[in-house]
């Protein structure tokens, strides 16, 4: 009911409960740049699988018994160097990637057909590409910017790797800078703005139905994850340009409910970097944040509860740099 | 989050918006 500063303090439980390095996927040759989690399998039966990206190639690694990792696959992508995986969940046998020089310029799919054993890439989108995400139900929506115009399209894939349609959404002035998926609203979509704002999208018609201002506490704010509850929309937003701050700590999540009627909002949640450890690079799922601290840890934290969960430090081969 | 400071709020807010805003 109350909007909350919480202060950035580790929950004792999370020293004893902390996470735990139970494997490691040794690719010596390719430093990685990205990994996801997959379902993949065959004749019914399926398994989280992890893929990972190095600049020119993705590959895929299966669980072995007992407590091990083995690579599956390797696909070569030489041309242009990886920048990152894109998840698209509830799929099977499938890899989304975004290719590209220093911004995306386009978008793969990488796909295994178990009847013919063979895999196929297929070209989804190109362009000057600002956003991805991918959503439930075999859906892709991105944002892509010429000198004249944003252009925001959403996917739909067809099980065969090709875009079965194509809907365009009606494009905010603002560039958009991240997409997130509305828990539980099949036909809502955000997304947040270089202007620092939160847009609301209707991806049946395509449009734009609000755009509300995030504040200036917070610049250059991307969006995670949104949930509809009570008539409220509330985001989870990662702030990369936060400062630290003697009471609050150092930002790294914070979750704002908006009412879309009337366009204000107020703080319901935020979630702060320990004491004097800074770092940014993070990832959300369900209501569940991660973040890497420069000092080479990683934090997780529960969102709604603005309260770090777990810590994992430094492990004896080197710091870690990415979070998923 | 009280309604003071949100203004009125209606569960219904996805359909009134894409009832309200241009096609």
């Amino acid at each position: 009911d109350v909007a909350e500063q919480l202060t950035p303090v580790l929950l004792d439980s999370a020293r004893e409960e902390g996470l735990q390095l139970v494997s490691e996927l040794k690719d010596p040759w390719a430093p990685c740049v990205d990994v996801s989690a997959v379902w993949w399998g065959a004749g019914g039966r399926r398994e989280l699988c992890l893929v990972t990206a190095s600049e020119s190639a993705l590959s895929l690694w299966g669980p072995l018994p007992p407590h091990c990792w083995g690579k599956l696959y390797t696909w070569h992508l030489q041309e242009v160097p990886v920048i990152q995986i894109v998840p698209l969940p509830d799929t099977c046998n499938l890899v989304c990637v975004a290719l590209g020089e220093l911004e995306i310029g386009e978008i793969r799919l990488l796909i295994y057909s178990s009847e013919t054993d063979s895999f196929k890439h297929s070209l989804l989108k190109t362009g000057n590409i600002k956003a991805v995400v991918g959503l439930k139900d075999w859906r892709l929506v991105s944002s892509s910017r010429t000198m004249q115009e944003q252009q925001v399209e959403m996917v739909s894939l067809s099980e065969s790797g090709g875009s079965k349609d194509r809907q365009t959404l009606m494009p905010p002035e603002e560039t958009v800078t991240a997409f997130a998926e509305v828990e539980g609203m099949r036909e809502a979509l955000v997304g947040t703005t270089a202007g620092n704002s939160v847009v609301v999208w209707n991806l049946k018609t395509g449009q734009l139905l609000r755009k509300m201002h995030i504040g200036y506490s917070y610049p250059a704010s991307i969006c995670h994850r949104a949930y509809s509850d009570s008539g409220l929309l509330f985001v989870v937003l990662s702030h990369p340009h936060g400062k630290e701050s003697e009471c609050c700590g150092s930002p790294a999540f914070g979750v704002l409910a908006f009412n879309p009627r009337t366009g204000r909002s107020a703080a319901a949640a935020s979630s702060g970097l320990p004491p004097g450890q800074p770092g940014r690079q993070g990832d959300v799922w369900d209501t569940a944040g991660a973040a890497v601290l420069t000092s080479g840890a990683v934090a997780v934290w529960d969102l709604l509860r603005g309260r770090c969960t777990a810590l994992l430090p430094p492990g004896p081969a080197g710091h870690w740099a990415l979070a998923r | 989050c009280s309604e003071s400071d949100l203004g009125p709020i209606s569960l219904n807010w996805f359909e009134e918006l894409s009832a309200e805003a241009p096609p």
